[in-house]
């Protein structure tokens, strides 16, 4: 069986120069983070992003 | 050649078994396309009259085949929903008592299964495969994460596919793509034509949209999403937020609130509401989003599979409110991996139940997903949800019948709301971490 969840979170603003910004998606800051990676094993309770 | 047919002696011997099962095999399924494709022109040249009767011009409607290697059409040609129904009845039937705890035994040994987890210690509390499949766990042996923006995995499982939504297409990952109007349904079509009365529920499956009235965005501030405008774009469908909560609307019940069989639960309803940081219900709407819809936000998805052995009730991964239940009465591909992988829109084709709802940032959907094995789909707040059944079938023909008497397109859901489940939120409020339901064997 599988969940499928699709939600709006923010996305997040582009760090400005002077913050060291070096052009990556995950360099913004303030938006939605993922901390998992593909094929990982997960619990139920455990974060899999945040904001 | 007539010498040497008429020279030639003639020795019968006996073919191989194997050689014989093949070609009937091989000969079943040559038939059982040819008669498919026969049903499927037939239905085309009915539908074309159809539209021709209605003064439409005949169009060729699209049609969800599947398209995979030679296992998946191999796949569709077996009676899924069937074969998962047998599977349901044969794991509801009881095991002999002092075979159980050897069965569970056997069956944790073969699918990885945690047994110091469990919440009841004597296996033999369970009478058969489908109860200790919906198993629970021991109180405090999934701690939440303590960070309150984290998004919690609604539970145990793998990561098969995350990422962002681009252009309403979940991100192409190793060949497979979804388009998020196939998955989730587009906005609500025309009310009365999806009007149908499931039989054992007072459940009127009308949702429609009235317009709000304008005041009601009158009194929200001014960076508030206006009622009637689009908060996301996806796929070319604008989700705005009457037409996913139906906000307003009087008539939209469900069966468990008109019978008070749910306890009116204000204390998570306030929890709730705080985590959406509402305002007080009486200076504005519910709905309407605070200052934090300044932010940009995107459409993320994430899709966690659950393999046999894992604990199969899932959780509410964030504090939100539940607005609209869709039951899509699909077909019921096994979801592994591998047919995920091979399966393009696999999630678009099987059985599932699409709760859209609302969180502090916006948007916020949950789709359990059924498969052959465990097809039945429970959500504890609601008990008129059937799936893998033979109503639901029967609902979904009706649907569509009715769909086709009023001329509206069949959607290719049925649909019910929570509006009555809380005045004030406007839906079915769920706490961060709350279980939601489960995955059933069958």
């Amino acid at each position: 069986s599988t969940i499928v969840l699709v939600f709006e979170a923010p996305k997040g603003r582009r760090p400005s120069f002077d913050e060291g910004f070096m052009g990556g998606p995950e360099d913004r800051k303030g938006g939605f983070r993922w901390n998992v990676s593909t094929g990982q094993k997960v619990k139920y309770g455990e974060s899999l992003g945040f904001v | 050649l007539r010498h040497a047919l008429g020279a030639t002696k003639i020795e019968w011997k006996p073919i191989p078994i194997g050689l014989g099962i093949a070609f009937l095999g091989g000969f079943q399924f040559y038939r059982t396309q040819a008669r498919e494709k026969e049903r499927r022109e037939a239905e085309d040249a009915q539908r074309a009259e159809d539209d021709i009767k209605n003064g439409d011009r005949p169009q060729k409607r699209p049609r969800i085949r599947p398209s995979g290697p030679w296992q998946v059409q191999i796949m569709s040609t077996l009676p899924l929903k069937a074969l998962s129904r047998i599977w349901g009845r044969f794991n509801e039937l009881d095991i002999p008592y002092y075979l159980r705890v050897p069965g569970f035994k056997l069956y944790g040994f073969i699918f990885g299964v945690n047994f110091s987890e469990v919440s009841e210690p004597d296996l033999h509390v369970y009478p058969n495969l489908a109860s200790f499949f919906y198993r629970t766990l021991k109180p405090g042996v999934r701690p939440l994460d303590p960070n309150p923006n984290a998004v919690l995995s609604p539970a145990d499982g793998k990561i098969i596919q995350f990422g962002t939504i681009e252009h309403g297409e979940v991100e192409q990952v190793k060949g497979v793509t979804y388009s998020l109007d196939a998955l989730l349904g587009g906005t609500s079509p025309d009310p009365e034509a999806q009007r149908v009365e499931l039989a054992s529920s007072n459940i009127s499956l009308s949702p429609d949209s009235p317009k709000p009235s304008p005041d009601r965005t009158a009194n929200g501030p001014e960076e508030v999403v206006r009622a009637d405008e689009e908060f996301a774009r996806v796929n070319g469908i604008s989700y705005t937020l009457p037409n996913l909560f139906s906000g307003g609307r009087e008539q939209a019940n469900t069966a468990k609130s008109e019978d008070q069989s749910v306890p009116s639960r204000p204390s998570s309803e306030a929890e709730v509401r705080a985590d959406l940081a509402l305002p007080t219900a009486a200076s504005q709407p519910w709905w309407s989003p605070v200052p934090s819809t300044k932010t940009p936000t995107a459409l993320y998805y994430i899709v966690v599979y659950l393999a046999p052995g894992d604990y199969h009730r899932f959780h509410s991964p964030v504090s939100w409110v539940v607005g609209t239940r869709r039951h899509f009465a699909g077909e019921l591909y096994s979801v592994s991996p591998y047919l995920q992988r091979t399966l393009p829109g696999l999630f678009t084709l099987n059985e599932r139940v699409v709760l859209l709802g609302k969180w502090r940032w916006g948007f916020f959907s949950f789709t359990p997903v059924g498969a052959t094995n465990v097809g039945s789909i429970k959500i504890n707040f609601d008990r008129e949800l059937r799936t893998n059944s033979l109503n639901t079938d029967t609902a979904a023909d009706r649907a569509a019948q009715v769909a086709k008497e009023k001329g509206q397109p069949y959607s290719g859901f049925a649909e019910a709301t929570y509006a009555a489940a809380s005045k004030v939120l406007n839906g079915h409020p769920l706490k961060r971490g709350e279980e939601m339901g489960g995955f059933q064997l069958g």
